[in-house]
């Protein structure tokens, strides 16, 4: 019957896009917004 | 009706190398810029605990919800991330500027004694990452000019 | 081989010399002075290397250099990749740590070359050296893979490419005027790297094409759809290496996860590109084993996003009504091209034609037989027949100013096809066949609508009952396995169930056992 595929952790109903966060294809959540490399100005980081 | 296709000896030197790497996966931080002062340190927590982040956690409205505080430890720790763009999104949002000569946040403390089309000289509040608190700046100059 | 004296040692000394300046505060925003200050040393280093080499007269260019500073340093990486692998310290984000702090150097070195090298307006310089690196790259990653055999690790090529990929992803106009043909170097690369070619780089390779940056360039901020084909040839790779074990049906836990990693990757497409699901259907539906139901349902389920299925429950449903029925849906295979060898080709369409040569059909099923090992029949060629003869068949009732309907898509030449291959060609044969014509039970469009007629005509006119079983079959195989479901394929069914045409009821196969009774029972009632 395969599998039910509304339980690999991709939010099948979210009116955005799904790739922007998908993590992994072996991660069974998306990812957070800390996970999520970002084109910040250059003087945010600051360490 | 299609019986069984018996696997060529490429597909057995597949299985063979698939089998192998298996034992090395990839880990979806192996694609993220590391992150000196936060790297995920993944720990088992009780299946009761919240497993994955509430909906919209990604959003500057959840994160205008969040304590200064929390918001700060966000922008410090989590830098070059867009949890960092969000957090600054809601500081902002809470009447905080970043000032970009000190590289710092501060806020408008009282109204300020001086003001010209430069500057506006005043106290404020700033935050100290260094003692990590907000502390108080008096007869500060904020020039307009290093607003971020 | 022969790489000149000294090269060796003065690599690892820039390299190392490259790392910590990339690491130092002193570098600047993005590297720029620490670059600066390396291209110096790195052209004394070469001037040297020249120079000295000229009086051993073998006459070593730079471009020569260049590759051999590559594929030095890439070597390098790699080799202390192994070394932090191999210590036992059970950190793995510690060994990740010591690996990055080289690679993510030796990647910025790498992108900085790139967007400099040449001037600003000379594109073809920086694209040349991004192919000439992500080639040495691989091949360090072929002959490594070879090599180590069980041993090889994915970690260091994996980290170089996804993180050369963002760094040359960046939002800097000199990168955004050389996008497209960095995104053409990375699919032409992961292409050579494909999981059948090196299949213990499978893991990282999927993560690499999956990757949100990787997915929003190519399907989402590429215009005209331009990234479309370069994807599309990349997911055909992958569904090569699944085929062999998905078509026996015998995964194993890492080709289990394997799979598991393809479905969400193909729910994405699903939820955020289905129109690029829907375009490249054919072309992966040839080579998705025809056993591997449930992610050919997924690649079916695919319809444009601005248009609205009717419910296929609806009682009374129209479907000969719906203004998108008469849409034919857009292809982008050259399907027509598989129907070799010409001398067929001349035949069917001469048969289509006029009936002859009448021996057409009678030599069908040998033409559509396969010496290949394992399989008795040439799939590829009995879709491309099926889909070819359909849309041919739809525009001949067109020409007779009709539409397609289960009263005008027989009698033809075309249904003659249809009816021979139903009657003559055995057990197997026909399931392919069947299968090929289910395959284009999609959206609401005419590919769909013609060839559900097709089933149910068939269903309707076969001279024995096995083959309306087999029918039965083929529909309830993709009806049982978890959702999602083709709308074209609830609709033929409910129709077949419904209409008392069909007499499905009457049928001894529908009564062969109580669970399969209860089932036909529920989809019936769900109907009503």
């Amino acid at each position: 019957p395969g599998i039910d595929l509304t339980t690999l952790g991709l939010n099948l109903n979210s009116p955005e896009n799904l790739y922007s966060t998908f993590q992994s294809p072996w991660a069974d959540a998306p990812c957070r917004p800390q996970d999520i490399d970002f084109h910040v100005p250059a003087e945010y980081l600051t360490n | 009706p299609l019986g069984p296709v018996p696997l060529g000896k490429d597909n057995v030197y597949q299985l063979t190398m698939i089998e192998a790497a298996f034992h090395h996966l990839p880990h979806p931080s192996d694609s993220e810029r590391l992150r000196h002062y936060l790297p995920r340190n993944p720990c088992p927590t009780p299946s009761y605990y919240q497993q994955v982040p509430p909906p919209h956690a990604d959003s500057v409205d959840f994160f205008q919800k969040l304590s200064t505080e929390t918001l700060f430890f966000i922008f410090y720790y989590m830098e070059g991330t867009k949890a960092q763009y969000l957090a600054a999104k809601a500081l902002k949002k809470q009447s905080w500027r970043f000032h970009t000569k000190y590289m710092m946040w501060f806020q408008r403390h009282e109204e300020p004694k001086s003001i010209t089309e430069d500057y506006e000289q005043g106290t404020y509040i700033y935050f100290d990452y260094e003692k990590w608190g907000q502390r108080k700046k008096e007869g500060f100059t904020f020039e307009y000019r290093y607003l971020e | 081989f022969d790489d000149p004296p000294g090269l060796h040692e003065k690599t690892e000394y820039l390299l190392r010399e490259w790392v910590n300046m990339y690491h130092s505060p002193a570098a600047g925003r993005d590297s720029t002075k620490a670059f600066t200050c390396f291209v110096q040393q790195f052209s004394e280093v070469t001037k040297h290397l020249l120079s000295k080499q000229m009086h051993q007269q073998s006459i070593l260019k730079t471009d020569e250099l260049i590759t051999r500073f590559f594929r030095l340093c890439t070597e390098m990486c790699v080799d202390l990749c192994y070394r932090a692998l191999s210590e036992q310290t059970h950190n793995p984000t510690l060994v990740r740590a010591k690996c990055f702090h080289t690679l993510d150097a030796y990647v910025r070195l790498i992108a900085l070359l790139v967007k400099h090298s040449g001037d600003t307006a000379n594109t073809i310089t920086k694209i040349n050296l991004l192919n000439k690196v992500l080639g040495i790259v691989a091949g360090v990653l072929l002959q490594d893979h070879e090599v180590r055999y069980t041993e090889f690790q994915q970690l260091p090529y994996h980290r170089i490419f996804i993180m050369l990929f963002i760094e040359l992803n960046a939002p800097e106009p000199i990168l955004e005027s050389i996008n497209y043909q960095v995104l053409a170097a990375f699919c032409q690369v992961f292409h050579i790297l494909r999981p059948a070619k090196a299949p213990g780089f499978a893991y990282a390779w999927l993560e690499l094409i999956s990757h949100r940056v990787f997915i929003g360039r190519l399907l989402a901020l590429t215009p005209h759809q331009r990234g479309w084909g370069m994807y599309a040839q990349l997911l055909m790779d992958l569904f090569k290496l699944l085929a062999p074990f998905l078509r026996n049906a015998d995964l194993n836990k890492p080709t289990q996860l394997l799979y598991k990693g393809t479905l969400r990757v193909l729910l994405v497409l699903l939820h955020d590109f289905p129109e690029f699901l829907c375009d490249y259907h054919y072309t992966f539906c040839d080579v998705i084993p025809p056993n591997c139901i449930q992610m050919r349902n997924l690649v079916l389920s695919a319809f444009p996003r601005q248009m609205r299925l009717p419910d296929p429950f609806t009682p009374n449903l129209k479907v000969d009504n719906l203004p998108d029925i008469t849409q034919a849906p857009r292809i982008l295979t050259n399907y027509v091209g598989i129907i070799q060898p010409p001398s067929f080709k001349k035949d069917l369409e001469s048969y289509l034609k006029t009936r002859s040569p009448i021996t057409f059909l009678s030599d069908l099923k040998s033409n559509l037989q396969s010496s290949e090992s394992g399989c008795h029949y040439n799939i590829q060629l009995i879709n491309a027949l099926v889909l070819y003869v359909g849309t041919q068949a739809i525009q001949h009732v067109h020409s007779k100013g009709q539409t397609p309907s289960i009263s005008t898509i027989a009698p033809s030449s075309h249904m003659d096809i249809f009816q021979n291959l139903a009657v003559n060609l055995d057990t197997e044969g026909r399931y392919l066949f069947l299968t090929a014509i289910s395959n284009q039970l999609r959206y609401p469009n005419s590919h769909t609508h013609y060839f559900s007629c097709t089933l149910l005509y068939l269903f309707a006119q076969a001279n024995t009952e096995a083959i309306q079983e087999q029918i039965t079959r083929v529909l309830l195989e993709r009806l049982i396995v978890n959702r999602p479901h083709p709308w074209g394929l609830l609709i033929t069914f409910i129709e077949l169930i419904k209409n008392p045409t069909y007499k499905f009821w009457n049928h001894e196969f529908v009564h062969c056992a109580p669970e399969i009774q209860k089932l036909f029972e529920s989809v019936a009632r769900s109907c009503m």
